[in-house]
């Protein structure tokens, strides 16, 4: 089962019973899930329950050293999008992505394709 | 206080900053 | 708790900053402060850790920064926004301690005499920066028993 991690994430933030849920609050910070990849393509899918009308969340794909105090996307280890406008952020830097951004009730969908390293079997 | 520091609020207590949705980026298109 | 804000509130005492000896602003006793008594809460903005890391990089270019780590969670920016208890200067030797201290949930920075304090004697404390290999900061206290920095 892929969760969200208790371990892996700002210590504030607050978790679901299921593990499946994450809830912020105040400035952004970050989670990642128990699970991570190295090579070959994969997809996930996270769908946004609530969010305040002032509120905004970043979603995407982060390796281990990705800040956690930050929005995914703040330092080179990260890549998201931001629900408003729906921004694509990587190195603090934000640019056009898509048209609208998302909003409560809307799925976000991550693809990662990460070619297989030559000395990997 | 504003002969030198014009800029400085004086505050009786802590407030609780309250961060921007930008606070940590540094260009957005 | 109660107890504690009311000290807060009611229990400060009179100082006012001017030039100092030690370097540039001080905050000086107006009033006789006895020791192990309240002499004025540090107040400024509760920021995040990170915030912090980065307006410390940008003060560091302005000049001077006043940030006062509360614990792993909280800062308290008196830069921008705050009270005189910003005025006050690092001693190697100092009359005054700085304790956190909890009230309503919340943890403040108060700042405590150590010694009887006499009209017009500046306030200090020890800052306790952590100690550096390199980008030391001379101390100017020219108390006895200075370390010679901050860090």
């Amino acid at each position: 089962n892929i969760l969200l991690s208790m371990n892996d994430r700002a210590h504030y933030l607050k978790i679901s019973e299921d593990r499946k849920t994450v809830t912020g609050e105040k400035g952004y910070s970050s989670i990642r899930a128990t699970y991570g990849v190295s090579h070959g393509t994969w997809y996930y899918e996270t769908r946004i329950i609530d969010k305040p009308e002032d509120s905004a969340c970043r979603i995407g794909w982060a390796q281990e050293l990705a800040q956690l105090f930050t929005p995914i996307g703040y330092d080179k280890f990260g890549y998201s999008c931001r629900s408003l406008k729906g921004t694509k952020f990587h190195e603090s830097i934000g640019k056009h992505y898509m048209d609208g951004g998302y909003d409560i009730g809307d799925v976000i969908g991550c693809l990662i394709h990460l070619p297989r390293p030559k000395d990997v079997t | 206080w504003s002969a030198f520091a014009p800029d400085f609020k004086e505050l009786e207590e802590n407030i609780e900053y309250e961060e921007k949705e930008s606070e940590f980026d540094d260009y957005d298109e | 708790d109660l107890l504690k804000l009311n000290q807060l509130k009611f229990r400060k005492k009179q100082v006012k900053f001017a030039r100092s000896k030690i370097h540039v602003w001080g905050l000086f006793a107006m009033q006789p402060i006895p020791p192990d008594e309240m002499v004025i809460e540090y107040i400024g903005q509760r920021i995040r850790p990170m915030v912090a890391e980065i307006r410390e990089k940008k003060y560091l270019n302005e000049g001077s920064s006043y940030l006062f780590k509360i614990d792993s969670d909280t800062i308290i920016d008196a830069t921008h926004c705050g009270n005189v208890a910003r005025f006050i200067n690092h001693s190697c030797n100092p009359n005054c301690y700085a304790k956190v201290i909890t009230v309503e949930g919340q943890k403040r920075i108060v700042i405590y005499s150590k010694q009887l304090i006499e009209v017009g004697q500046e306030i200090t404390y020890d800052y306790k920066f952590p100690i550096e290999d390199d980008n030391k900061i001379p101390c100017l206290c020219r108390s006895v028993g200075c370390r010679g920095f901050l860090n």
